[in-house]
């Protein structure tokens, strides 16, 4: 473990927990694209299959317990309890557009062709892409909550914070996995629109709105 | 990875 790494995870509970706490308090999921939640629960089952077979330690164990609970309770929460406030009419990117083509990419391009390699593989790449439909949320609507772009901040922040433990890993620990780190750039490239808008405007306190 | 296999990152 290193700071990149440890601060990477606490950013990315941090934005699960802003958008959970969002959806709660405000009783609305509007503004929130449901299908990349779809595809972030997707992205921790498939990647956690190993949970109770591969102990690593607490904090990793209770660290994929707590992903995948918050984000299977902000699915639910989206579609059924809060399921009125769900925008469905902006929340309209074609996700089979995602899963089939990353899903193929996972059985072509892995480390070791056994299920859990390719599962671990898939998850990996669609967590790379799981942040479009959202992205095309706001493109769509034209702008986004202040919470919102907060949640999107410590989101993308979390990848970037990966890449710079990967550098730290393989300079101190040899260690190298090609396939999470051409992903995990890919991912962090995704957010770089948002990264310039929200450093210019959210920073100096004026609401995201993408120029019209 | 040039690392054993464990999948140890989050």
């Amino acid at each position: 473990m290193n700071i990149f790494r440890l601060v990477g995870d606490l950013s990315h509970l941090l934005a699960i927990f802003v958008l959970l706490l969002k959806i709660w308090k405000s009783r609305s999921c509007a503004g929130v694209s449901g299908k990349s939640q779809i595809l972030f629960a997707l992205v921790f089952i498939t990647r956690y299959l190993d949970l109770f077979t591969n102990f690593i330690s607490v904090y990793n164990s209770l660290m994929k317990v707590i992903f995948i609970a918050s984000t299977v309770a902000t699915v639910y929460l989206m579609y059924i309890k809060f399921k009125a406030t769900y925008d469905s009419n902006h929340d309209t990117f074609r996700i089979e557009f995602l899963v089939v083509p990353v899903g193929g990419l996972a059985f072509l391009v892995n480390h070791d062709f056994t299920p859990l390699e390719i599962l671990w593989t898939f998850s990996i790449y669609l967590e790379s892409v799981a942040i479009l439909p959202q992205l095309f949320m706001i493109s769509k609507t034209g702008e986004a909550e202040t919470i919102t772009s907060h949640y999107l901040f410590a989101l993308g922040s979390y990848r970037a914070l990966y890449l710079l433990n990967w550098i730290y890993r393989y300079y101190f620990e040899g260690y190298f996995d090609l396939i999470a780190v051409v992903a995990g750039c890919v991912q962090t490239i995704l957010y770089c629109d948002f990264f310039y808008l929200y450093i210019t405007k959210v920073m100096w306190g004026k609401k995201l709105s993408l120029p019209a | 990875q040039m690392s054993s296999g464990q999948k140890d990152e989050l």
